[in-house]
């Protein structure tokens, strides 16, 4: 289920990942 | 480390904008939520900027608002 994988989870150090902005 | 502004997003890509609030973010949601500091701040990230920049001023707001994203958090993944 993709529901699983929101959040996207945050990895200090690596490029973000998720939504740019809103 | 100095604070962040708006200013100082407003150069970056919006991209990197998220990047740069996350990395402030994560280590104060790391004192109060190790285990789940990675998702928490996931979730952080997608408020508005300026709202996370207020939210970095004020440790009140931005420790209310890590309680409430937990117990978002919590609910979905029962």
């Amino acid at each position: 289920s993709s529901s699983v994988n929101w959040p996207p989870e945050f990895r200090p150090g690596e490029p973000w990942k998720g939504y740019p902005n809103i | 480390q100095e604070p962040l502004t708006a200013s100082m997003l407003a150069a970056a890509p919006p991209q990197e904008q998220k990047q740069m609030l996350g990395e402030r973010l994560y280590p104060l949601i790391l004192a109060m939520h190790p285990s789940l500091a990675g998702k928490i701040t996931g979730m952080l990230l997608e408020i508005d900027n300026s709202e996370l920049l207020l939210l970095l001023e004020s440790p009140e707001s931005l420790h209310s608002k890590i309680e409430e994203a937990v117990a978002v958090l919590q609910a979905h993944q029962i």
